[in-house]
C-alpha cells in the first residue's frame, strides 16, 4: 500500500532526542491542579492561560458543525440540551467552574469533554 | 495513537505514546494539514495534581479537558489509552445515557479515577478491566516491576484481551496503535508493523526515553495527526512531553 512506499515511511529515525528540528514543534508549559482547592479555584490560571486557544478550537469545531448543518440547530442542541442530558453532576461542577470564565458556553465544554464517545458517531 | 510500553534488560519500564487526533475533522488545503489537529497543539499541557503540597499523579491533557488520556503515578504505573473502533460504540452508550441508563462510566473519566485513586498495577488493571464504559477503548498500562506492562482491549461492558510483556517469550514490549493486536491493522492505516520494526531494531539492550522518542519520531508513527509525544519513566517518576509537526511529505493520518 501507499503507507510503505517512501516518502510516506521511512527508515527507523535515530538521535531525534533530545527533542530538536522540523518533527518538535515546541516544548509543553507545566501547571499544578491543587486538588485541595475548591473546583473554582483549580483551572483558573491554566484556563486564563489558554482561553484565547480554547475559544479558537471550540470555534474551529464550531465552524465545522456549520458546515454539516447549517440551520445552526446542531449548536443549539450542543449549546441549550447537552449539559443537563448528558453529565454527571460531581465532574459537570468542575466544568461549571469552567465556564465561570466566561468566554465559552458549558455545553461547548461538555462536547470537548465527552468527544472520545461522540467522535463514534 | 500509538503507545509503547517496553522493559529494558535491566528491568527498567519506559512508557511512550503519540496522541493522534482530528481525522476527517476539516484539512487545511494551504498548510496541508487537520484544522482542530493544528487547533489542539496549542492547549497542550503537562499537569502535576497536587493534595496536601504531594503530587498524587501527574498528566498531558488539552487545557479545559478535565479527563486524563495520559498519565503517570510516580513509581507506581504510567497509563495511556488509545481509540478503539467498534460498531458497539460511543453513541450507542450516549444513548444509554441520555435514556437514563448509568451505570457504564465516560472513559477518560474512569482513566482520571484510576489515576487518581488506584495504588498498585494490579488493582489499576482490576479497574480498567471491569468498569463498564460507554465506548471500547484500549487502555495500555505500565506499572513498576519487571513485566508490568500491558494492553487491554475493552469493549463497552467486557474486558475481550490482555496482552503482557513476557520476558521468557521474547515479549519485552507492547506496542498498541488503533486495531485489535489479533487482527491485521486496517491496510490503509498500518503503523504497527513500522513501530515493531523500529522498536525490534532498536533492541531490549538499548530501548530508553530516548530511543523510544525515536520510534515515536518515525513515519508513519509519527504523521499529519500526531498533536504530541509523552515518554514516561515509572521508577524516576517522570513525564515529558513535545507536541510535534510533521513536514511534507507526511502520512494524513
Amino acid at each position: 500500500s501507499t503507507q510503505f512506499i517512501p516518502p510516506y515511511t521511512e527508515d527507523c529515525r535515530t538521535e531525534m532526542y533530545p527533542p530538536n528540528g522540523p518533527t518538535f514543534r515546541g516544548a509543553v508549559s507545566w501547571y499544578t491542579v491543587d486538588l485541595d482547592l475548591p473546583p473554582s479555584k483549580r483551572w483558573t490560571a491554566l484556563i486564563t492561560d489558554k482561553k484565547t486557544d480554547l475559544v479558537n478550537m471550540i470555534q474551529a469545531i464550531k465552524d465545522l458543525a456549520y458546515a454539516f448543518v447549517p440551520s445552526g440547530r446542531l449548536i443549539e442542541l450542543v449549546d441549550i440540551t447537552l449539559v443537563s442530558v448528558i453529565f454527571p453532576l460531581t465532574f459537570s461542577l468542575n466544568l461549571y467552574y469552567i465556564f465561570l470564565i466566561p468566554f465559552c458556553n458549558l455545553g461547548e465544554v461538555v462536547l470537548f469533554n465527552i468527544f472520545y464517545e461522540v467522535f463514534t458517531v | 495513537c500509538t503507545s509503547i510500553v517496553a522493559e529494558d534488560n535491566k528491568g527498567n519500564l519506559f512508557h511512550g505514546r503519540n496522541l493522534d487526533f482530528g481525522l476527517f475533522m476539516g484539512w487545511d488545503v494551504k498548510n496541508k494539514s487537520w484544522i482542530i489537529s493544528e487547533k489542539l497543539k496549542p492547549l497542550v499541557v503537562n499537569l502535576d495534581f497536587k493534595r496536601n503540597n504531594q503530587t498524587v499523579f501527574k498528566s498531558t491533557n488539552f487545557a479545559g479537558y478535565v479527563g486524563m488520556l495520559t498519565g503517570i503515578k510516580p513509581h507506581i504505573f504510567t497509563l495511556t489509552m488509545n481509540e478503539r473502533f467498534s460498531l458497539d460504540g460511543g453513541y450507542i452508550g450516549i444513548l444509554e445515557w441520555i435514556l437514563g441508563k448509568r451505570d457504564g462510566m465516560w472513559m477518560s473519566f474512569l482513566t482520571r479515577s484510576v489515576l487518581e485513586n488506584a495504588h498498585s498495577y494490579e488493582e489499576a488493571k482490576t479497574r480498567l478491566a471491569q468498569t463498564k464504559l460507554l465506548a471500547p477503548a484500549y487502555f495500555i498500562l505500565g506499572g513498576n516491576q519487571t513485566g508490568q506492562g500491558c494492553i487491554i482491549t475493552r469493549s463497552r461492558l467486557l474486558s475481550i484481551d490482555m496482552l503482557e510483556i513476557d520476558l521468557k517469550l521474547g515479549r519485552w514490549y507492547v506496542l498498541e496503535t488503533n486495531y485489535d493486536h489479533w487482527e491485521e491493522p486496517l491496510f490503509l492505516d498500518d503503523r504497527r508493523t513500522p513501530g515493531m520494526k523500529c522498536m525490534n531494531q532498536t533492541t531490549q539492550k538499548n530501548i530508553s526515553l530516548k530511543t523510544m522518542y525515536d520510534v515515536l519520531s518515525t513515519k508513519p508513527v509519527l504523521n499529519k495527526l500526531t498533536t504530541y509525544t509523552t515518554l514516561m519513566q515509572v521508577s524516576e517518576g517522570k513525564l515529558e512531553s513535545y507536541i510535534r509537526d510533521c513536514p511534507n511529505p507526511c502520512m494524513p493520518w
